[in-house]
């Protein structure tokens, strides 16, 4: 089964 | 000093509706171009950004850039309080720990005002980076709130392929398993009940209908919806708000290890 991402993963903090 | 008067109030509760299941709290940034938001869900998992442009609005003023911190939850149950032709005005004051919500009818003859107490919220705003997309469907908003709600009954995921056949959604479950294809149409009496699917590379990708499913309450928002996708990437559900600016959901995908 595929993991769910996090959109953490994605998408930077400043 | 902040003052928004909005003569179509009924949007401002619609977008309310659209994000207060997703979002608990977030912190609303008015500046004089506008106001926005943009918040994460609770697991981390999807992101909201709102945005409202000033010229959508009868009356803008917002003297220096604010940022206010609101219980969507408790935000929703003033709204709900105005008519759905009710004109709605924003008021705030600097250094003040609350937001007044002003309801008109149109006739002018009931003129209601709910206080709402704000909430100090610590946000993450994140950078979402520019990106190029491998494939962008746009599609009436309707039938994507349809086939999500199907897909639902079946499965608990979604995988969204984009092909120059169509885009396909596939699901599987206990039961079953369940396809729906649509095709480009464009050959159709009104544009936005097109189907219009603008593909640079075919892409796949598979993500959790619960939130697809939340993100379709912005769908009395706007007829139509864009689906951006490629690999790698969360995908971004595109509501847009006429001439005033948009609704945009970020989903994360489900992927192999």
């Amino acid at each position: 089964m595929p993991r769910q991402k996090s959109i953490l993963s994605f998408f930077q903090k400043p | 000093m902040l003052e928004l008067r909005l003569v179509q109030g009924s949007l401002l509760k619609k977008v309310l509706e659209s994000i207060k299941d997703l979002v608990n709290d977030a912190n609303f940034d008015f500046s004089s171009s506008g106001f926005s938001l943009q918040s994460m869900d609770s697991s981390h998992v999807a992101l909201v950004a709102l945005l409202l442009k000033s010229e959508g609005f009868e009356h803008y003023r917002c003297d220096r850039n604010t940022s206010m911190g609101m219980n969507l939850g408790n935000m929703s149950k003033m709204l709900k309080c105005a008519g759905n032709d009710d004109i709605i005005t924003i008021k705030g004051d600097d250094g003040s720990d609350t937001v007044t919500f002003m309801f008109e009818s149109p006739t002018q003859d009931k003129i209601a005002d709910f206080e709402m107490k704000l909430m100090d919220i610590d946000s993450e705003h994140l950078g979402i980076p520019e990106a190029e997309y491998h494939a962008i469907v746009k599609m009436p908003s309707a039938e994507f709130a349809r086939i999500c709600k199907d897909l639902a009954s079946i499965g608990d995921t979604v995988v969204i392929s984009v092909t120059k056949e169509g885009v396909k959604f596939s699901t599987r479950g206990d039961i079953g398993t369940a396809n729906i294809v649509l095709r480009q149409n464009t050959t159709v009496d009104k544009p936005e009940d097109a189907t219009v699917i603008e593909m640079n590379e075919p892409v796949s990708m598979t993500f959790a209908l619960r939130y697809m499913n939340s993100f379709t309450k912005a769908t009395p928002l706007s007829n139509t919806v864009t689906i951006s996708m490629s690999p790698d990437l969360p995908v971004v559900v595109e509501y847009k708000i006429a001439e005033m600016g948009y609704v945009r959901f970020y989903l994360a995908p489900k992927m192999e290890e």
